[in-house]
């Protein structure tokens, strides 16, 4: 019915319904009290009408994330979606954020909502931005780490589309990993 | 069909409330 109305509105349709996430971190409150919906969207018009809304990423106060997923996926690593997964991780260096941040923002969320990941679109569960003091974060997760060739696949696509050079190499790790390892010790699983 | 658009497509939209 959705599709009916946005087509009916000359509107363009999105493969899937995405929502938006805020987290900002309060410590006084739970950490599922510090996440909050946006909203959702499944059109091109409504994705741009929502980006152009919104607080560039760049402006956001160090702590806070924003986190796109598809509809019906909550952004953390218990999602039943997303336990078996894990994530393309790009770390930015803290001058980048006034250079790259919100390009290489800009061109996730572009990946996500245009499926551009050929086949293995359905591989994704969605995106994460973390704005920390020591050095930001973006990263895709995907809902298989074993599945090898999708992996690579996304993230050779994913790198490309950043425009990163071969010098840099980006890493995929599973949450499983994640969760258990200070983050400097975490296993990389691929590398592109 | 799986609807994908590619990157300039999306990017031929982002501006389009600015002229609405």
């Amino acid at each position: 019915q959705e599709l009916l109305v946005a087509e009916s509105l000359g509107k363009h349709p999105l493969q899937n319904r995405w929502a938006l996430w805020f987290f900002k971190n309060d410590k006084s409150k739970m950490w599922q009290e510090n996440l909050r919906l946006i909203t959702k969207f499944s059109t091109v018009e409504d994705f741009w009408a929502l980006y152009s809304h919104i607080q560039p990423a760049s402006k956001l106060s160090s702590g806070c994330d924003y986190s796109l997923f598809k509809d019906g996926i909550e952004p953390m690593w218990e999602d039943s979606q997303n336990k078996r997964g894990g994530r393309w991780l790009i770390t930015l260096a803290k001058q980048q954020r006034h250079t790259e941040l919100d390009r290489f923002w800009l061109e996730t969320l572009m990946c996500l909502v245009g499926e551009m990941f050929d086949d293995y679109s359905d591989e994704v569960c969605g995106a994460v931005i973390n704005i920390r003091a020591k050095g930001d974060k973006i990263a895709i997760w995907t809902r298989e780490a074993e599945n090898r060739e999708g992996v690579i696949h996304i993230g050779r696509v994913y790198k490309e589309h950043l425009g990163l050079s071969q010098k840099v190499a980006i890493g995929y790790q599973a949450h499983a990993d994640t969760a258990t390892k200070s983050s400097s010790l975490t296993k990389t699983k691929f590398v592109v | 069909e799986k609807k994908r658009y590619d990157r300039e497509f999306l990017l031929g939209f982002q501006f389009i409330f600015a002229s609405m």
